[in-house]
This record gives structure tokens, C-alpha cells and sequence, in this order.
């Protein structure tokens, strides 16, 4: 069988709310190890990928691989029903199973609620992503990139990322005109969270679409940190950390010059 | 302009 026990529900809810909006059907690969789970969004432009090891639950048990086909919709209404602090368990059989139990308890325990989630038939392509050495790594606050995303939405549909030795811009043009951020390398790091560290092999200009990469800021809450990954005429990866136990990772096409 | 690419013009599907 398979069994998990999460001590902090929120955890999960938290997952879920960044890749629901990206991905509506999504296989959760489970084996000895971790919970995986990849998918698409419909355009085939954007990837989500998301590990998360045992050793990020209390309890885990997976006698034998299994995949559930979850719908992320009706996954998020019963996670709506979990306090943050509210223990989840999760439960399906070995073999092909046609549903999944979620059980939610309440910390002090006075409180059991359990639901049965129909499991989805989905056929998918899953995508072989090939290790890349990346020309660029930027490590920067979650929270300052969410803040970026959204404010050069206003300005246009595309940012365009470049980085230099010691710094990254972030464009975006329209019929406003243009907007220009520049974060400068910190040269001294008092809070790891909130400096910036640009890691550059060689100069990297590449353009990407702002609607997707605000649906990845999603994964905001998940870490305090957001590291991306860019190679010239290479898909950009957005990694957001889940503790030291798993990461969810996005990876979005470049847009091309015609 | 600029044209968006595809995921699948840098990944293979497995």
C-alpha cells in the first residue's frame, strides 16, 4: 500500500496552489523514495516539476511504485478544508487504484475529517529534461521576484532578462513605454534571503512571457529564495526549495526572434 | 516580434 503522513498540511496546500493554476491534471508519481510529480500546462510552453522526499513526511510507506492521476481542482477543495497546521495523510492501494483517501486530523487531535478523491485518467507526455550546464544562476528573494513579475506586467507581455557580471535587468515594453529593474550583485550578505548573487559563465539576454512566470510566483510561499537558471536559446528554470527536502522547479520556453 | 517556442523543441518526450 501506500501511505503518507504530513505533519503540516499547509505544506501541501501550498504545493498545490502553485501548480494548479499551470497544470489541471497531474500525475503524482509515488515510489520508496519521494513523491514526483511533472506536467505541462496546455500550450506545452511551461513545465512543473515538483520532488518531494519521504524524509519530508512523519510517516511513509510505498510498498510498490504507484501513480495517481489527481485533478488538481478537486485536490484543492479538499486541501481548502486543512488548517495549515492539521496533519494530512494521504492513502491508496498498491494496484492501479481508482481513488486516494486523504485523511486530515487536527493538531489537538479532536478533529478527524476524511474524503476519497476519484482518481483522473491522464494521458501526458512526460518530457526528459537533460542536465544543462547554465550559463547564468541568479539567487534572489521569492518575494522581490513575485514583486517584479507583477509590476512589469503593466508594462507589457514579455520580460526580457539579461545579466551582466555583476547585475540582471528585467524589461518589459508596450504601448506605455518601457520599464527597466536592475538588481545589483549584494556585495556584502547580512540576510541570505533578501541579497542577490548573479553567477555568470557568460552574458545571457532572453525574452519570456510574463503570464506564465507570474504563475510560477505561486511557489512564493514555499521559499524564501528563488534561484534562476538561464542559458542563451535554452528554456529558463525557476526553482523554488522545499526545505532540504524536495524543490518544485518550472521550466518556461523562450520566446524567439521570427 | 517575437514568436513563442515550444517546450518540446528542447525536450524529448520519454
Amino acid at each position: 500500500m501506500f501511505e503518507a503522513k504530513l505533519q503540516q498540511g499547509g505544506l501541501l496546500k501550498k504545493i498545490l496552489e502553485s501548480v494548479k493554476d499551470l497544470v489541471v491534471d497531474g500525475l503524482w508519481d509515488c515510489d520508496g523514495a519521494a513523491i514526483t510529480l511533472q506536467g505541462m500546462d496546455s500550450s506545452h510552453v511551461a513545465l512543473v516539476e515538483m520532488l518531494l522526499r519521504a524524509e519530508a513526511f512523519e510517516h511513509y510507506r510505498c510498498d510498490r511504485n504507484v501513480t495517481l492521476g489527481m485533478n488538481h481542482n478537486h485536490l484543492s477543495k479538499i486541501l481548502k478544508c486543512a488548517n495549515n497546521d492539521d496533519i494530512v495523510i494521504l492513502k491508496a492501494a498498491d494496484q492501479n487504484p481508482d481513488s486516494c483517501s486523504l485523511i486530515l486530523e487536527s493538531k489537538n487531535g479532536e478533529k478527524t475529517s476524511d474524503f476519497v478523491v476519484s482518481l483522473v485518467r491522464i494521458d501526458t507526455d512526460q518530457l526528459g529534461i537533460p542536465e544543462t550546464e547554465y550559463s547564468a544562476h541568479v539567487k534572489m528573494s521569492s518575494g522581490e521576484f513575485q514583486r517584479i513579475c507583477r509590476d512589469l506586467s503593466q508594462f507589457g507581455d514579455a520580460v526580457q532578462i539579461t545579466c551582466s557580471k555583476q547585475d540582471v535587468k528585467f524589461s518589459s515594453s508596450g504601448e506605455t513605454g518601457k520599464a527597466n529593474i536592475t538588481l545589483t550583485h549584494s556585495a556584502t550578505v547580512d540576510k541570505e534571503e533578501e541579497s542577490v548573487t548573479v553567477d555568470l559563465k557568460e552574458p545571457v539576454d532572453l525574452t519570456f512571457a510574463l503570464r506564465f512566470l507570474n504563475l510560477f510566483t505561486k511557489a512564493t510561499p514555499i521559499s524564501d529564495t528563488v534561484t534562476l537558471s538561464l542559458s542563451q536559446e535554452a528554456p529558463l528554470v525557476v526553482e523554488y526549495k522545499i526545505g532540504d527536502s524536495g524543490h518544485i522547479r518550472y521550466f518556461l520556453a523562450p520566446k524567439i526572434q521570427e | 516580434g517575437r514568436k513563442q517556442t515550444a517546450l518540446t523543441s528542447f525536450f524529448k518526450k520519454m
